[in-house]
């Protein structure tokens, strides 16, 4: 059974999108077998992993609102074996409001997902990992995600507004363990953009760290500029520049995070 | 009758609380009658003003889904005179899903505002701004923002996943436009976190400037840890370091935008 993990934080611009793919070609290129799913309609995790996203094309709407089986969604990596994707068009930005009077609206990703885990061997072997990038909100999409999964890997920016969101986002996991998905646990906090030249970065952290101790990854990742003008090539930063800090920094956090699904 | 504008773009952490009360606060210091709405249920600008927002304050969730009057939400913002605000507490979380089946979803924070502005002149005179602070989305929350104002003011983070989200975000301005706000007009793109050190930013400046030249504001706001540090003490960049590069780069945009609604 893959370890099924949604990328989720409501705050803005933290690093999910970032964690999502670079974590997912971290953990591939150590040889793990994964599946990106990009639930953003700004499908920025499409275009960091070079996958076709323009409207029409089969992607995550297709299954939640259509109903249509994960399969025909699924399409290989570009330069990355062992790395499948399932792309966001901005067609998807409509879903929230469309899923609302829908029956069973929150448990669609899972239904889907379910189904393809149980039949869809063939194409790519057992996988290993699902990571679900979540867009900046709490609506239906992120619901849809927190339900399919069984972990949450919380990217958070060391910074004040991100930190005083970190309450409210433990607040809805806790209402999905109650009400929908009992089997969710919080298996990590990936620290990002951290600069340690500021002030406020290493407060933030060892706030962060001494309120969630076993859960704060060890490993943090720097703010980087190469990590940012990577997608601008269609690539994640460990194709883009391999031997960078941020590059490092993510194959780091990809081996620490496979190490332990930490049961909290 | 007062500048409607809203601060908005779908794209998360590109600095829309950061302008929405840097910029309100510049104006306001410069002598203008100014009002911070604050739409997003992070609650982040009522932070950066020191405006209380736990839940059960009086603020936008009552104006929107209660149908409350503006009057009773609105609060003076310490520090800064001439500067008003209604805050935004985590309550405003379950607000879009709530309005979805209401009459008018759209129009509330517009019937709610031109209430307001047609009576409460004795509370703090001619107001001369309205400044509405959006979350990174394009649900109900921001569609109430772009209904109610008649400017929208986009900040845009030098960076390439903000720049692919522009179009889209054009696109939705169109969409108001045409079915919900004819008189809508985008009035300024402001150039957020801007580090000319890196080779990605003034791509992405020049890229915007190419594009839509007479929209683009001159002054672009730095990269400086200075403007991320004033929200934790309560205070926006203009109170906490008043020299500092980031708030000079805050009231010269003040003063730029004051000069001129472009008539686009
Ligand atoms: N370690 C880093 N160093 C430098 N820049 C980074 C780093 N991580 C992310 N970025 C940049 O910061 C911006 C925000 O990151 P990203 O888009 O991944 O966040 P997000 O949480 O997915 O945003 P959204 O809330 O819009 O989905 C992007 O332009 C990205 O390239
Ligand atoms: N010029 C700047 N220099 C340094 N840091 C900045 C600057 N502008 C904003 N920031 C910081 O970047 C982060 C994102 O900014 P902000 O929260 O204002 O963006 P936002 O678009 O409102 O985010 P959201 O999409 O979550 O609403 C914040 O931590 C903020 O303090
Ligand atoms: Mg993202
Ligand atoms: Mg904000």
């Amino acid at each position: 059974h893959p370890r099924l993990v949604a990328v989720a934080n409501q705050k803005g611009g933290v690093g999910k999108t970032t964690t999502a793919v670079n974590l997912a070609a971290g953990l591939a290129l150590q040889g793990s077998r994964v599946l990106v799913v990009d639930m953003d309609p700004q499908g920025n995790a499409s275009t960091a992993l070079d996958l076709p996203h323009e409207p029409g094309t089969p992607g995550v709407y297709d299954v939640l609102v259509g109903g249509e089986p994960l399969d025909g969604a699924v399409q290989e990596v570009p330069g990355i074996p062992l790395l499948w994707g399932i792309s966001a068009s901005v067609d998807l930005a409509g879903a929230e409001i469309e899923l609302v009077s829908q029956v069973a609206r929150e448990g669609r990703l899972r239904k889907a997902l379910r189904e393809y885990l149980a039949t869809h061997e063939k194409r790519h072997g057992r996988l290993d990992y699902v990571i679900i990038d979540c867009p900046p909100s709490l609506g239906l999409l992120t619901l849809n995600a927190l339900v399919a999964a069984d972990e949450v890997l919380i990217p958070l920016q060391t910074e004040y507004y991100a930190l005083e969101g970190l309450s409210h986002l433990m607040g809805t996991v806790a209402l999905i363990q109650e009400h929908l998905n009992p089997g969710l646990r919080i298996t990590g906090i990936l620290l990002t953009m951290y600069d340690g030249r500021t002030k406020l970065a290493p407060q933030v952290a060892d706030e962060v760290r001494s309120h969630f101790p076993e859960r704060v990854l060890d490993t943090a990742i720097p703010r980087t500029v190469r990590v940012s003008e990577a997608p601008s090539y269609g690539q994640t930063v460990l194709q883009y520049d391999p031997a960078s800090p941020g590059a490092r920094a993510y194959l780091a956090a990809a081996r620490e995070f496979a190490g332990g699904a930490i049961d909290l």
